[in-house]
């Protein structure tokens, strides 16, 4: 992904189950858009990285290098998604659950 | 309608009698009518933000036909709940054959043109009680049973009020009960490893029944050290190191953030460094081991 920016983004990632051998008893889906957050959240923030006022503090202490030891912040998930998943539990009965932050809708530096 | 099976901390728990046969058609029958509905549930409900039945988790559970005193019991198996999960509702589905005569087709009269042929029953469908029996005569356990082996069992009974209504055979068409909860655990780190990872992938020896074919069958090794409170609390190890007599518990001095196990993946020291053994050897006995003796410099310079 060369071409992805170096800024704090979202990336794409599919993850299949079958990958991580939940195949089994995962019926549906078979894989999904997990996507990943992925980039540097180095001074000066721009504002489509959406720093928190807590990193944007962080940023700016480790920028003028007061304190030593100040790493920058991190690019992680903002927004995410739930995702529902049709499996069977041990004893094989079809079970439905509504996972809550399986898929990454925006990054963010924080 | 029916009174909650599963007491007032399980939640209020309305059990709905449908008979869902008539909406059945020719095709769908021969299919796993349970995988069916929850497959129709899962479409429905895999819409961002859909919430089936005002929660996150619908189980579905199959009947076990048993006779008990002459009399077909369905028995269904409801451990797999968990603790965690706040049952909301029930439904319970099953599959009634029409007892009554074919319905006859009013005969559509020439000068009715204009009203509608329509499908007349002969008589009324037979009626159907569902009734949950238990040992204890406590309500709040009305129809749950304690299995031979500590499963939770819920026992129905559907009764037509024949005097010998006969096995019922085999069908793909048994009863099966939905559940709809509110797991309380699913928010909670790791919660999709905790119901959907079936296997330790750090664990020795043979997997479980069930496990993944594709993992590995070699024995593995655990090189991980026994892990400790802290490391599962996603907290760094050693930090219960920290002297008592601290002055604020809360402020985290760095000098306490890296004792114990970090010391020892500390790179080796360069030449340069070496020479400066002395110097280590003083750090070593004061407080601020791992702190940059340059920058306490600079610091104190400010």
């Amino acid at each position: 992904q060369w071409a992805e920016p170096r800024v704090c983004s979202r990336r794409y990632l599919k993850v299949d189950f079958a990958d991580i051998g939940w195949n089994e008893w995962i019926i549906l889906p078979k894989s999904f858009d997990a996507y990943y957050c992925a980039g540097v959240c180095e001074f000066p923030m721009p504002k489509i990285v959406r720093p928190s006022n807590h990193a944007t503090i962080q940023s700016i202490v480790r920028a003028v290098g007061i304190v030593p030891g100040i790493p920058e912040p991190c690019c992680v998930p903002d927004k995410m998604n739930s995702l529902g998943v049709l499996f069977l539990d041990e004893n094989r009965n079809v079970v439905l659950k509504v996972y809550p932050n399986m898929s990454v809708e925006t990054c963010a530096c924080r | 309608a029916h009174t909650s099976p599963f007491g007032p901390s399980r939640g209020s728990c309305h059990l709905a009698t449908t008979q869902s046969s008539h909406a059945i058609t020719g095709a769908t029958r021969q299919a796993d009518m349970v995988a069916a509905h929850m497959l129709r549930l899962y479409e429905k409900y895999s819409r961002r933000g859909a919430r089936p039945g005002g929660g996150n988790t619908v189980r579905s559970f199959r009947a076990r036909l048993e006779m008990v005193d002459q009399k077909a019991v369905y028995f269904f198996n409801l451990t797999s709940m968990q603790d965690s999960e706040m049952i909301l509702s029930a439904t319970f589905h099953f599959y009634s054959e029409p007892r009554w005569p074919r319905a006859r087709e009013v005969p559509c009269k020439q000068w009715a043109k204009n009203v509608s042929c329509r499908l007349l029953p002969a008589g009324l469908p037979t009626h159907q009680q569902l009734l949950f029996r238990s040992l204890s005569q406590n309500t709040a356990t009305q129809g749950l049973l304690r299995g031979a082996d500590g499963e939770l069992l819920l026992s129905a009974q559907l009764d037509s009020g024949e005097k010998a209504p006969g096995v019922p055979s085999p069908s793909p068409h048994a009863p099966y009960i939905l559940i709809y909860a509110d797991d309380l655990a699913i928010s909670e780190p790791n919660s999709v490893a905790v119901t959907l990872q079936r296997y330790d992938p750090f664990q020795a020896g043979d997997p479980e029944p069930g496990a993944a074919p594709n993992s590995s069958a070699d024995p593995r090794v655990r090189r991980a050290t026994q892990a400790t409170g802290p490391l599962q609390a996603n907290e760094l190890p050693g930090l219960d190191e920290r002297p008592a007599h601290a002055p604020h518990a809360q402020h985290y001095h760095k000098h306490e953030l890296w004792p114990g196990p970090f010391r020892t993946l500390k790179p080796r020291p360069g030449r340069k460094d070496r020479r400066k053994k002395g110097q280590d050897v003083f750090m070593a006995s004061s407080r601020v081991l791992d702190f940059d003796e340059k920058t306490m410099q600079k610091a104190r310079r400010k």
